[in-house]
């Protein structure tokens, strides 16, 4: 564990909970996608899988339990209590167009050819993309509310963080994994539209809107 | 591609 591990986790940590203040406090789901809050829910079930045959610390175990239990408590907010809010008709991307690609992908390119790795694998291609259902629904309605904003730049900077870690794991340990640093950097370059127009509007008080 | 399971990262 590096500065940079225990921020991008913390960071990770923060957009969970920032998505589940927005929905509770406003009553509504109104501007986040459920079809990436379904994608994120695949991912964390798909690469935590491990849950039940190694133990590696009691933080890890915790986290990840509390990634699958808050993505599934996303999941029960907009589709069934706050359902009636939730913004269908914007929220329009295929995942099948992710879903697919990313697990022929992973049958393709993985560490070895067994069911738990190529899974594994697979939660990492498809969480790369899995954001771009959300980016898609707000280019659609041209905003974002604040407090969506600052869920999707916490989003954002863990992967970021991650890749220092990475950097810095390689020199520090020689430790580094292919496969994820390929997924975290394309994840990351996803982010870069937003995180300018977070830096440019949102910190400056502005709403998040785009330009038309 | 990469060192496989087990994974100490989340």
């Amino acid at each position: 564990m590096n500065i940079f591990r225990l921020a991008g986790d913390l960071s990770h940590l923060l957009a969970i909970i920032l998505l589940l203040i927005k929905i509770w406090k406003t009553r509504s789901c109104a501007g986040i996608s459920g079809k990436s809050q379904i994608l994120f829910a695949v991912v964390y079930v798909s690469r935590y899988l491990d849950l039940v045959t190694t133990f590696i610390s009691l933080y890890n175990t915790l986290m990840k339990l509390v990634f699958i239990t808050s993505s599934f408590a996303t999941l029960y907010l907009m589709y069934v209590k706050f359902k009636a809010t939730y913004d269908h008709n914007h929220d329009s991307f295929r995942i099948e167009f992710l879903l697919l690609p990313c697990f022929v992908l992973a049958l393709l390119i993985n560490a070895s050819f067994t069911p738990l790795e190529v899974l594994w694998t697979f939660s990492i291609y498809l969480e790369a993309v899995a954001i771009l259902p959300q980016l898609f629904l707000v280019s659609k309605t041209g905003e974002a509310e604040s407090i969506t904003s600052h869920y999707l730049f916490a989003l954002g900077s863990y992967r970021a963080l991650y890749l220092l870690n990475w950097i810095y794991r390689y020199y520090a340990e020689g430790h580094y994994d292919l496969i994820a640093i390929f997924a975290g950097a394309i994840q990351t370059i996803l982010y870069c539209d937003f995180f300018y127009l977070y830096i440019t509007k949102v910190l400056k008080g502005k709403k998040l809107q785009l330009p038309a | 591609y990469g060192s496989g399971l087990p994974k100490d990262e989340l």
